[in-house]
């Protein structure tokens, strides 16, 4: 399906760019 | 505890939602915390993938004629473009000002935005396809409720070859239902009544044979009717525990104790 396609790649890209942000985050906690 | 209740959606969220749990956390314990990198590519490659599934989810509410998936789609693609619109101004904050307190709030807000707006579309979608598999069960029961009109071989004959392929139809896809599900009472409970559904089929037939002949013979005809309408009410009533089971989508609560 389709929508699940577009849903997954979305869900990818977002884990990347938060994992990012978190990245810089976790060396201060 | 599973939080998503079919296996599809629980492998698209789960890692994300984990993700997003992990910065919220982060950002609560380390307040303004260190200098942000340069997110702009990354909040890119989540606008292309929003732009993508915004496509998509309009070509499927235009191609669809389930109402109810035209109505509940929209506001689940709108609330997953107004999330990118805060991660691209979290992102230009973050570059005028690697600290930005407004900055950390968009992003998090937007990629949880961006989780629940692609939560309630799965969701959205799912339930959909439920309905299609509904509809198969309301095909069944359609063809159970006219049993009462079989009274001649002839007609059981065409009666089992109309009603073996819907019911066949309908145990393939509850089957397959029943493995996406990550709540195992759902499944338990479908394997159940699809397996009393199949157990009872040749016992209808055979009590539809059994009513034609006291018919023919004028003997036994009030026994032989309340025997076939006995089982015509058990297999209904199992194909509506199916229709029931298949909408669920809480957790009993009594299996995580």
């Amino acid at each position: 399906q389709q929508i699940l396609t577009a849903a997954q790649a979305i869900a990818a890209a977002t884990a990347a760019l938060v994992k990012s942000a978190s990245a810089a985050q976790r060396e201060l906690v | 505890m599973p939080v998503f209740h079919t296996k599809t959606i629980e492998s698209i969220l789960e890692p994300v939602a984990q993700q997003v749990s992990r910065l919220v956390i982060l950002h609560e314990e380390a307040e303004d915390g260190n200098a942000m990198p340069d997110l702009a590519h990354p909040v890119r490659a989540v606008k292309v993938a929003v732009d993508n599934l915004v496509r998509v989810g309009y070509d499927t509410i235009n191609s669809s004629e389930d109402q109810i998936l035209k109505q509940d789609m929209p506001p689940a693609l709108s609330r997953v473009e107004q999330s990118s619109v805060l991660l691209l101004q979290a992102s230009e904050l973050l570059r005028a000002d690697p600290y930005s307190g407004p900055a950390r709030k968009k992003l998090i807000e937007g990629s949880r935005g961006i989780l629940q707006g692609t939560s309630a579309l799965l969701l959205a979608f799912d339930e959909s396809e439920v309905r299609k598999i509904i509809r198969v069960c309301k095909n069944v029961l359609e063809y159970l409720a006219i049993t009462e009109v079989v009274d001649r071989m002839e007609d059981l004959v065409t009666y089992v070859k109309n009603l073996s392929p819907v019911l066949t139809k309908m145990t393939k896809e509850v089957d397959n239902r029943e493995k996406e599900l990550t709540h195992q009472v759902h499944r338990d409970m479908l394997v159940r009544s699809l397996e009393q559904v199949k157990n009872y089929t040749p016992v209808l037939i055979s009590g539809v044979k059994i009513f034609i002949t006291a018919k023919q013979t004028s003997q036994g005809i009030p026994d032989a009717q309340s025997g076939r309408d006995y089982i015509v009410k058990k297999m209904s009533d199992e194909i509506h525990e199916i229709i029931r089971v298949l909408q669920l989508t809480t957790y009993d609560e009594d299996e995580w104790d």
